[in-house]
């Protein structure tokens, strides 16, 4: 059956996420969501930390403020070491 | 102020810089004039003296690339990533590339073009991203009027710490 429309928005959010993160902070390009790394998903860990870098409110989740910021922009030189 | 990891800086104060190709945005005068106010820029509050070479290998390298040009860090079309830089170092160390599909100006319309390499040659130097919205190595773009640019106290420090003052 066709995706329904948010959840094909949601997929395409989560996507842009993961490659911000990717390029930008070194988040490993084959990890699997539902692994726990001590006990938090690393991507959650990975979006703190670039919270944690632009001065965000600190949730672990891509809220609006955080993709506002994601979007914008920027450098193509990543935010942490490699 | 970050330094890059490792803390990579040129040894020698006197480094060279070569434009290797121009965007068709801008003429050409005017790509010349912002490299050279990006470069000022960094020498006038540091030791180091820039000379621009026309053929030969340079310290620093600009150019206008296109997506994937062999560097392992393929551009993005329009918008997004708008360009990166290499540490000190040899070879590609210190090149910047600039993303072509850009829209670069020597203006406030679509990316002015001294801003960003003024950024970019911060990378150069070695410095990385700095987490002070205000300051130039911010990695994300706001526009300054060129006239009007300061360099910000945070990159002053950061870039004085690996460098040391300015002789002048």
């Amino acid at each position: 059956s066709p995706v329904a429309p948010e959840a094909e928005d949601e997929g395409k959010t989560l996507q842009f996420v993961e490659n911000y993160l990717q390029n930008f902070y070194n988040l490993q390009r084959k990890h699997h969501p539902h692994l726990k790394h001590n006990g938090e998903n690393p991507l959650a860990a990975k979006v703190k930390e670039m919270q944690e870098f632009f001065g965000l409110h600190v949730t672990g989740k891509p809220d609006l403020d955080t993709l506002e910021i994601m979007k914008k922009p920027r450098c193509g030189v990543p935010d942490v070491g490699q | 102020y970050v330094f890059t990891a490792g803390n990579p800086k040129w040894k020698r104060k006197n480094l060279t810089y070569r434009i290797l190709n121009y965007t068709p945005k801008m003429r050409r005068a005017d790509v010349d004039e912002a490299i050279r106010k990006a470069l000022s820029v960094w020498s006038n509050v540091t030791p180091l003296t820039f000379r621009k070479v026309e053929d030969s290998e340079a310290d620093i390298m600009i150019s206008f690339a296109y997506r994937d040009h062999r560097d392992n860090s393929p551009f993005d079309g329009p918008n997004g990533q708008l360009a990166h830089a290499f540490q000190p170092g040899e070879g590609i160390g210190g090149d910047v590339h600039l993303d072509e599909e850009e829209t670069w100006t020597k203006d406030g319309r679509g990316y002015n073009l001294f801003i960003v390499i003024a950024h970019e040659l911060g990378h150069s130097l070695g410095l990385s991203h700095s987490n002070d919205p205000g300051a130039l190595m911010y990695p994300t773009y706001s526009y300054t009027d060129p006239n009007e640019f300061l360099l910000p106290q945070d990159d002053i420090d950061g870039i004085q710490a690996i460098y040391g003052q300015s002789n002048a």
